[in-house]
Order: C-alpha cells, then sequence, then structure tokens
C-alpha cells in the first residue's frame, strides 16, 4: 500500500538535501506498483508518474524541507488534482424535465443506482419518472418498479416498444404530466457490442439528455480505459457513477476512467440501499487509491 | 504483441511484462513471473522473444490446467451446487446456463431462488427456470434465505432430483452480518444433505481487478469454493486476477461465461485462455 511505500519513499531521501533524477526514479518504483496493485491502469499510472516526476524535479529547492516529505506532497496534490472536482453538481433543464441518462457496463449498479438518484432527487423536492427501458435482462422492468413502488416514484414501462421508442415517449410524457426529472435505466451491454452501442447512442440522440452518466464498478480492473473510452466516444457522457466503494476494492478505476474521459465523477454508491449514494470526495478517493 | 523472432532485450521484457498487467495479473504475479524470465534470460536459457511468449504460456498453462475442474457429482442423491459471489458478478445468468446443460444432458436440475433480499431477484430467477423448463423452488422476497435453501433440499430428494443449484443474494465479502447468513445457509444445506453441498462455485467477473484474489480469500474463509465462474469474457477484459487466484488461493477456474444467454457457457480450457492473454 502507498501509505507503507510513503514511509519507504521518505527513508530514501534520508541524508539527501535534494530531489534528483535518480533518486526520483527510484522512489517513483514504489508509487508505480502501489497504483497497480491499487488496479490503476497501466497507462493511466504512467502517465500520473511522469507528472509527478516533472512537478517534482521542477520544484524550486525550499531550504530546510525534507526532500522525501516534497515528494510525498507532490504525488498527493496530483493525485486530487487529476480525480477532479468535489460534489460536481447534475445538470438541470433551464426549461422542461431534466433528463439523465444511465449507462455501462453488465451488473454495474445501473437499474439500483436509477432508484438511489430518483431517492435522492425526490427528498430535494422533485418530481421524479423512472423509465425502465431495460427490455432485454429477465424481471429488468419489475426490478425497477419495485424500487419505484418502494420509493413511491412513478415508473414508466412499456411492452413491445424498441427502448429508443420507450424513452422518447417517456420523456413526452413527463412534460404532459409535469415530472421535472427522467431518469433512463438502460440495458447492460459490452462497449464492443456494436448494436447496443448503437441502440443506447439512439436513446441519447431521441432524448437529449441532461446528464448522461457512465455507471461504473469501483472493482473494474484494467479494463475501466477501454470501456470508458468507448461509451465516451458513442455518448455525450457528463459523468460517472462509481459503486459499490462499500467494498474494499482500492478503486483506481476512478482514476483510471477520469483520466481517460475527462469527465467528473459525481456520486458514488456506498451499498444496496436506496439512501446509499453519496456526492464524490476526490481527497478520500485519492487516499483509497493510494492505500 | 512483440515481434517474433526478434532478440530478447530488457525493453521487450518490459513490454511483455506491460502485456501481464494488462491482462489483471497483477504486479505481484507478473513480476514474479517476469523474474523468472529475466533470470532465464541472464543465464542464457531463452534469448529470443518466441522462447520467452514459450516459457511464459507454458508456465502459465502448467499452472491453469487443473484436473479438478469437473462437475463434482454426488455419491447417491442429488448433487448440490451452491452458488455465490459479489453484486452484479452474474451468479444467477450463470446458474440459468448450468441448469440449461445439465437438462439439455438428460439431468432433472431444481433452481433454488435464495435471493430473497434484491428487488426481483426470485422474479428473475424464476423466468429462467421457465426458459429453460425445471422446476424453482421460490418463496417471497424478504424469506429466509436458509428456509429457501432447507426448502429446496427436501424437494431435491423428495422428487430424486439430479442437481439441486442454490442462488444467493449478491454481497461484498467485507459485510461481515451476509457472509455470516452465507455459512448459515451452507450449514443448513449441510444437513439436510448429508455431503452437500458438493460443489460452491464462486462466480467472478472478468473485468474485475485485484480484489477478485481478496473475493476468493474471503468467501473461501467461510465456504468450502470447489471453483470459479469466470463470466463476461465476451468482453475486452482478459480476467487474468485467476492466475494470483490459482498461485495464492489454489481454486480452479471451472467454467466460464461467453454472453448473457443459456447456452454462453463453456468448460475452462487453460489453454485457450493463456493464449488469450496474449492475443
Ligand atoms: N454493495 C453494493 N452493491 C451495489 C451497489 N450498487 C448496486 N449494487 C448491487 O449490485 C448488483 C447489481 O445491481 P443492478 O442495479 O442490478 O446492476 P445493473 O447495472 O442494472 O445490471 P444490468 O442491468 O444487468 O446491467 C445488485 O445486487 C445491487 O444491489 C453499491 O453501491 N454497493
Ligand atoms: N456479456 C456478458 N454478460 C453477462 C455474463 N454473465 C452475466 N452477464 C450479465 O451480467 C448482468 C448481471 O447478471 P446477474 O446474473 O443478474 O448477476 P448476479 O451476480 O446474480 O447479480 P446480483 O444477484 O444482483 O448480485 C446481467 O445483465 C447479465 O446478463 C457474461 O458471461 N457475459
Ligand atoms: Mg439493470
Ligand atoms: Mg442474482
Amino acid at each position: 500500500s502507498l501509505s507503507a511505500s510513503f514511509q519507504n519513499l521518505a527513508r530514501r531521501f534520508q541524508g539527501k538535501d535534494k530531489l534528483t533524477e535518480d533518486n526520483v526514479q527510484e522512489a517513483l518504483r514504489d508509487v508505480r506498483m502501489a497504483l497497480l496493485e491499487a488496479d490503476v491502469q497501466l497507462g493511466v499510472a504512467r502517465d500520473f508518474i511522469q507528472r509527478v516526476k516533472d512537478a517534482a524535479l521542477g520544484q524550486a529547492v525550499v531550504k530546510g524541507v525534507d526532500p522525501g516529505q516534497m515528494i510525498i506532497k507532490v504525488i498527493s496534490d496530483e493525485l486530487a488534482k487529476l480525480m477532479g472536482p468535489e460534489a460536481a453538481p447534475l445538470v438541470r433543464a433551464e426549461r422542461g424535465p431534466t433528463v439523465i441518462l444511465m449507462a455501462g457496463l453488465q451488473g454495474a449498479g445501473k437499474t439500483t443506482t436509477c432508484g438511489k438518484l430518483a431517492n435522492r432527487l425526490k427528498k430535494e423536492g422533485r418530481k421524479v419518472l423512472m423509465v425502465a427501458a431495460d427490455l432485454q435482462r429477465p424481471a429488468a422492468v419489475d426490478q425497477l418498479q419495485v424500487l419505484g413502488r418502494d420509493l413511491e416514484v412513478a415508473v414508466h414501462a412499456e411492452k413491445g416498444v424498441a427502448p429508443p421508442e420507450v424513452c422518447a415517449r417517456a420523456v413526452d410524457r413527463a412534460k404532459r404530466e409535469n415530472f421535472d426529472t427522467v431518469i433512463l435505466d438502460t440495458a447492460g451491454r459490452l462497449h464492443i457490442d456494436d448494436a447496443l452501442m448503437t441502440e443506447v447512442a439512439e436513446v441519447a440522440r431521441r432524448t437529449s439528455p441532461h446528464e448522461v452518466l457512465l455507471v461504473c464498478d469501483a472493482m473494474t480492473g484494467q479494463d475501466a480505459v477501454t470501456s470508458a473510452k468507448a461509451f465516451d466516444e458513442r455518448l455525450p457522457l457528463t459523468g460517472v457513477i462509481l459503486t459499490k466503494l462499500d467494498g474494499d476494492a482500492r478503486g483506481g478505476a476512478a482514476l483510471s476512467v477520469k483520466a481517460v474521459t475527462g469527465k467528473p465523477i459525481k456520486f458514488v454508491g456506498q451499498g444496496e440501499k436506496l439512501d446509499k449514494l453519496d456526492v464524490f470526495y476526490p481527497q478520500r478517493m485519492a487516499e483509497r487509491i493510494l492505500g | 504483441v512483440l515481434p517474433f523472432g526478434r532478440k530478447l532485450d530488457e525493453k521487450l521484457i518490459e513490454e511483455m511484462e506491460e502485456t501481464l498487467l494488462s491482462a489483471d495479473l497483477g504486479p505481484k504475479t507478473a513480476v514474479k513471473l517476469m523474474d523468472q524470465v529475466r533470470l532465464a534470460f541472464k543465464e542464457k536459457r531463452i534469448t529470443t522473444t518466441d522462447e520467452c511468449y514459450a516459457f511464459l504460456k507454458s508456465w502459465l498453462k502448467d499452472l491453469m490446467r487443473d484436473d479438478g475442474a469437473k462437475l463434482r457429482r454426488a455419491e447417491s442423491g442429488p448433487t448440490v451446487i451452491l452458488v455465490a459471489g459479489v453484486n452484479g458478478a452474474g451468479k444467477t445468468t450463470s446458474i440459468a446456463k448450468l441448469a440449461h446443460r445439465l437438462s439439455r444432458g438428460g439431468a432433472s436440475v431444481i433452481l433454488a431462488a435464495a435471493d430473497t433480499f434484491r428487488a426481483a431477484a426470485v422474479d428473475q430467477l424464476a423466468l429462467w427456470s421457465e426458459r429453460i423448463g425445471c422446476r424453482i423452488i421460490r418463496q417471497p422476497t424478504g424469506a429466509d434465505p436458509a428456509a429457501v435453501a432447507f426448502d429446496a433440499a427436501e424437494a431435491a430428494v423428495a422428487r430424486k432430483a439430479d442437481f439441486l443449484v442454490v442462488d444467493t443474494a449478491g454481497r461484498l465479502h467485507t459485510q461481515a452480518n451476509l457472509m455470516k447468513e452465507l455459512e448459515k445457509i451452507k450449514r443448513v444445506i449441510e444437513k439436510r444433505i448429508p455431503g452437500a453441498p458438493h460443489e460452491v462455485i464462486l462466480v467472478l467477473d472478468a473485468t474485475c481487478g485485484q480484489n477478485a484474489i481478496t473475493q476468493a480469500q474471503e468467501f473461501g474463509k467461510i465456504l468450502p469454493v470447489t471453483g470459479l465462474f469466470l463470466t463476461k469474457l465476451d468482453g475486452t477484459a482478459k480476467g487474468g486476477a485467476v492466475i494470483g487466484i490459482r498461485d495464492q488461493v489454489k481454486v480452479p477456474v471451472k467454467f466460464i461465461g461467453l454472453g448473457e444467454k443459456p447456452e454462453d457457457i463453456e468448460d475452462f480450457d487453460a489453454e485457450a485462455f493463456v493464449e488469450g492473454l496474449f492475443g
């Protein structure tokens, strides 16, 4: 873990009075290992290490400051910077319903997160309509309807109509019935499934969402970059929700996804219950990744 | 992919290490492997990229090949398969695949919907049981999962079923109370059918990183895990974390999931899997 390697890092600089190319290079080997253990993607870790190296060597030598402490500060600062803004707010429509599209790989937590988001927004006094647009997973529509009943939030569902059409009709209904928020639950899909990626892009085209959120599992490994990049290319992503952070995965996927899409992580899932949605705190995430 | 027939050097060795890292082998396993390559290179036992590939592939195939990778059978009475794993890994869908394959093979299969927690979890498995044509034992959401498991064990014995496959709720190994619940489900099955569960399958998502190793360790502490079901290998993730698991926890991969349909299941093939890591 990095806090252990932070100790080692500091030790490497004992007796040294400044940061040099060589001693920084050595120290950063430990950091790279820790990042990879934390599931940060290889290329993202490499770029991060380079940034830290440049920042560390570019530092003016301050008299009396231990170089070990200096490099630890550079690492934490760079990581927090890379993790993106704290509690980035949800976009709201200027007029008419705010449309939020949830997308992502199979099993990431989209349906549950729709419920969590609906719960949160309802508590803020908004009138939410959830849309059951996953027409392929057995009982996916039922799943969202159960959440809707538990939350007393309306759910729009239609049989025999393709997902883009269901979503378009739901937005029309929202306008007619004065819902100010529409949350679109979509089927899990592989980023390499062209037909399904085209389908979700069509959902976005038909509904002009104000928010397109990539729902990503915090335990995702190296593949996080590949899938996030593909979703970012096919959809107008506006943010990311990282789920299952109540586990003990280090969550390096957070850094990878942010680095490759540039989109802010807006929320994190902290459990299965519908009140387990928190805003994102980059400092906390950085500390978690660093171990 | 490294150029073939090239003289090996440290730079190419590093590129090979990156290939392993990108496949989710994790730095511990990747470095351990590549240090062996570096030693062999230093001792001139391998000198070209081809030899490096051959060295790695044979090491990995030996590790991943396992004679225990067949499905266990009860000596008599129903064979009970208990399925567990973290949330969203693919347990319910994988059970449908197993049930489909077993019933296509002529066996009678009963499914136990022991996920009594998640919204529509029972409905999801019930729909699968309908499509596949096998019996399901269920109780309403909110019931005690151990009670469902017990009922199902009774039914499997009474009906002389060949297989009983028990679905459980997703849970994180960090949730002590849920791990206790899982242990209770196993005990209840054991009491009703001595020797059961004969097979305990941990379902792992191929997109999962190093946490998969922790999952195998922690679930392995409370359940006698006999095999892994590695799902979503039809994606771009390589599932290399199972190598770390095989190395540290010794559990074999028995099945892989290659899609969302009942037929999207295959027996684990070490050769194909290792080749895929370098593909
Ligand atoms: N512990 C924990 N579990 C979660 C969290 N978010 C979702 N889950 C669980 O993860 C599993 C999958 O959640 P779903 O909402 O069905 O995932 P999905 O993305 O809609 O799945 P597909 O529609 O099949 O792609 C369920 O067991 C959820 O209860 C979280 O933040 N923490
Ligand atoms: N592409 C692909 N998707 C899969 C595979 N296995 C399961 N899935 C999908 O993954 C999602 C989650 O599957 P489930 O079977 O509900 O997972 P689970 O572990 O039972 O989830 P919980 O009970 O909520 O913990 C569904 O959308 C499945 O269709 C696979 O091998 N490939
Ligand atoms: Mg869903
Ligand atoms: Mg399930």
